[in-house]
């Protein structure tokens, strides 16, 4: 294994965070040792996990040479870690932008850490900027949540555009892990139309799971916990279960 | 009237372009003069009203000197005009970054166009970088969505920061327009526990009219149509047209 995955997508709001957290976890609960960076100066991820984020964060680690060990900290499920990241971050935006090597920051890290790990996942902010270039130069592969809404296709065309421009001049090993369909809401036509849209752009790559709209995943975080801990019977809680498990089996 | 008001929120996913859209055309249709200029690369607000946007936007304009006349394109709806944008834009982020005035670019373009509308919106992407702050230096006010979900809590800090920075420095008549939760969803204590939050942080700021979590939202946008149009019975239309009154009421 010792897989680094960036999960991306510039569209903000589309479950970026939500899947970096509930995909790790049932992984994690299915025996994986993972690790999650949190690579978005909203710290969302730290957040929903309950993880304090005030101090020793990936921040650190980028631009002040803190030691990894220092940041790595366990989080309540056995076998999955996190680093967290605070709004220290948003500067890194500035402090890289015009160093040589700027996206190959990240990778420096992620190195030292995969053989410690099943997975690393990196939670990524909603852009396209120096942060996600940074996550998909350090990875293996990237991981697409695409919000089952209009708006939410519009952005597609630049994502893959920069996926491949990443592909070609920072990281030739960069795949596509998988495209996962979110928020879906079984009430409107509006789903039906992006999915065939979806699928018709990444054909196999698209996870037949899918995850619903379900309440008690937007409910989960405010406790400080994933949906799978919160809520084990609800629907969301066994898509992200179910997910884990069609993401494991893409692996053999 | 001739106010210039932005529409900012770094969260992603929280309703900005889907309260860009609606409340300019509702504004229109109680005979307000409206320009909505998109300013977020996706192009979101462009799409979401039909306007063709491959050519001719506020890239051109603000760093290309084309003649802004040429890039204003008439909506559907009566006095609502827009001017579009596309992925172009996300170039003037590297583009304008070490720019003497880099935040001043798109006051140049609003202080022309201000005498010809009773307002002129802003749609901003989901970051607070040089496009918002272009946004909030060249706006009277500013006006923000806020997601009824506990992650769309935690930027405010740093949203309330960066208003008060650009006040500071770069446009000292710049006040908070008001603050509208989106995406309610009466069926869950996380909306009652946020908004509780939100009118603590802002007292009267936070607008009476919430728009609730409607599906009708979020298919209008599919057919190029503000939702007053698609389904003007819909509970996201109504929220939205009440949301234009009280919005008129506040400026008296
Ligand atoms: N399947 C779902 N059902 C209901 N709510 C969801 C679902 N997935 C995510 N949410 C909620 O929707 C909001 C947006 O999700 P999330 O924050 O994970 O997206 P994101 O892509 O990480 O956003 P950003 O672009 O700001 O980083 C959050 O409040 C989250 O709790
Ligand atoms: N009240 C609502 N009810 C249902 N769906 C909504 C509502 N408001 C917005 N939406 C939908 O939620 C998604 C996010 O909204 P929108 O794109 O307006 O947010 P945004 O803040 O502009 O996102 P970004 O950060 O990417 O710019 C869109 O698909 C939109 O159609
Ligand atoms: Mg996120
Ligand atoms: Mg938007």
């Amino acid at each position: 294994k010792n897989r680094v995955i960036t999960i991306a997508n510039q569209k903000g709001g589309v479950g970026k965070t939500t899947t970096s957290i509930n995909l790790s976890v049932c992984l994690a609960l299915l025996g994986k040792k993972v690790l999650i960076i949190d690579f978005d100066p909203q710290g969302n991820c730290s957040s929903g996990l309950g993880i304090p984020k005030d101090k020793n964060t990936i921040y650190e680690i980028l631009l002040s040479g803190k030691n990894v060990d220092e940041c790595i900290i366990k989080s309540q499920i056995e076998n999955c870690d996190v680093i967290p990241a605070n709004i220290n971050l948003s500067g890194a935006t500035v402090e890289l932008a015009n160093v040589e090597n700027c996206n190959f920051y990240l990778k420096k890290i992620t190195d030292q850490l995969k053989t410690r790990y099943d997975y690393i996942f990196i939670d990524c902010p909603p852009s396209l900027g120096v942060l996600t270039l940074n996550g998909l130069t350090a990875s293996d592969a990237v991981l697409i949540p695409i919000q089952t809404e209009f708006f939410a296709l519009e952005g597609l065309t630049q994502l893959i555009h920069t996926i491949n421009i990443v592909k070609k001049d920072l990281n030739p090993r960069l795949q596509i892990e998988g495209v996962v369909l979110t928020m879906l809401d079984k009430r409107t036509h509006l789903t039906d139309d992006v999915t065939k849209n979806v699928i018709g752009y990444f054909g196999k790559k698209v996870y037949k799971t899918m995850i619903p709209r379900n309440i008690r995943i937007a409910e989960a975080p405010s406790f400080g916990l994933p949906v799978v801990i919160h809520d084990v019977m609800s629907t969301g809680a066994k898509a992200y279960q179910q997910l884990a498990k069609e993401f494991i089996d893409g692996e053999e």
